[in-house]
């Protein structure tokens, strides 16, 4: 796993630790949740920017501020999900997503039928409110929930409208203007890493 | 993105240029996906050690062969998944987890609402069958969708039953012993790493 990816979950361990009222932490602690070398921890803490004292450990409050400017969440982005079934019902009751400062503004469904029903608070939008919501709301990220063949056509309504990020959960690869950011986000690499990780351990 | 993290994606995109009958592949289209360079995808490729002849292009299906071995991803991998809500549900419907090779073979929910109820083609287990399931179909993998709090003693649950590799979605670290293989998935990784590109572009 490289650095970038490991931040992140940095991030979550010292928001745990945070909430446990826990003050310091090391960097020997945070290097066995991912079987690293302490020194490794100590050159991703440098690569983020943050200054601790590593004898006495890392003030957790201070390095997971610092983790949250460096990849800039603690700004706020808002963004709308559209496609309001299982996954994206989820993806809505998920409390991580606010923790990555993520506000979710809006939800839309394209079928009727779930159009009007409240979903982890928020009333499911026809697809005809896309262009109001995203104007007034200044919206900056739009998540993409919907199956594989609608995906694409999702995506291009939500370019149309100036969205320059998107998070697309269908496992299709989409194509945008390059001026887009398009995370293509399949949870299966995780499965595919994971036998990749098996199979290596078997044969050892 | 470093080349293991490509290398699923790539089997995402040949396994749908497969669909649609196409034969041939060449560096420079995989290449733009990732936005890197073609000579990047060659090195990728010799990675997974495959040879194509690079000048008329990859064979589509001999390249996502040899990424499956690669991954250990053809050979298949039996799991149970263990926490049938919101998201245990769009994992269970999700087509793209056979493709890589995994096969569900038993669902549980300590929910006696939930249970015998069918979900995906699978009838819901409670729990008192773990045991007997993990005996009779040799299960390697077990995928955890339960709640934060429950999911250290469903870890436990499952590591006494012999299971080596656990794929977690709950968002907490779990610990297991060293001969345990834990995946931790956080799907709001993906979206601190899109919030830290959109820093980097605005900063631009
Ligand atoms: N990336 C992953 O690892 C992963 C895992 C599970 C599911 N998925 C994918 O996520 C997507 C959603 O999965 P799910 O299980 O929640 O499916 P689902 O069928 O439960 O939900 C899809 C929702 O999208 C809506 N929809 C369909 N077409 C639309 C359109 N054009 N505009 C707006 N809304 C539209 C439907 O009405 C439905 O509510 C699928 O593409 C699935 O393959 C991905
Ligand atoms: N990793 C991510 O990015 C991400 C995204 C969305 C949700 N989640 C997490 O995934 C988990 C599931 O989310 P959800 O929205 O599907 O929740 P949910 O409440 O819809 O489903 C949880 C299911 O687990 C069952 N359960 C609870 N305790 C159990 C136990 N001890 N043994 C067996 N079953 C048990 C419940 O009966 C329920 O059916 C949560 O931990 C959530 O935080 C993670």
């Amino acid at each position: 796993m490289q650095t970038l990816r490991r931040i992140p979950y940095y991030h979550q361990i010292l928001s745990d630790m945070e909430q446990k009222g826990e003050q310091f932490v090391s960097s020997k602690y945070l290097a066995h949740f991912f079987h690293v070398d302490d020194t490794q921890v100590r050159k991703d803490v440098s690569v983020i920017g943050y200054k601790g004292k590593p004898k006495s450990g890392y003030s957790v409050s201070g390095l997971k501020g610092a983790i949250g400017d460096f990849l800039g969440i603690n700004t706020e982005n808002t963004a709308i999900l559209i496609g309001v079934g299982r996954l994206g019902s989820a993806l809505i009751e998920y409390p991580g997503l606010s923790e990555y400062g993520l506000k979710l503004v809006a939800v839309f469904d394209s079928n009727p039928v779930k159009q009007d029903k409240v979903i982890g608070g928020f009333t499911v939008l026809p697809m005809e409110s896309l262009k109001r919501v995203i104007q007034s709301f200044d919206v900056g990220i739009a998540i993409i929930t919907v199956p594989k063949n609608a995906a694409q056509g999702v995506c291009d309504l939500v370019v149309e409208q100036n969205i320059k990020a998107i998070w697309n959960f269908a496992p299709t690869q989409l194509s945008a203007s390059a001026d887009v950011t398009v995370r293509n986000e399949n949870m299966a690499v995780g499965l595919a890493l994971l036998s990749h990780y098996l199979k290596k351990r078997k044969a050892e």
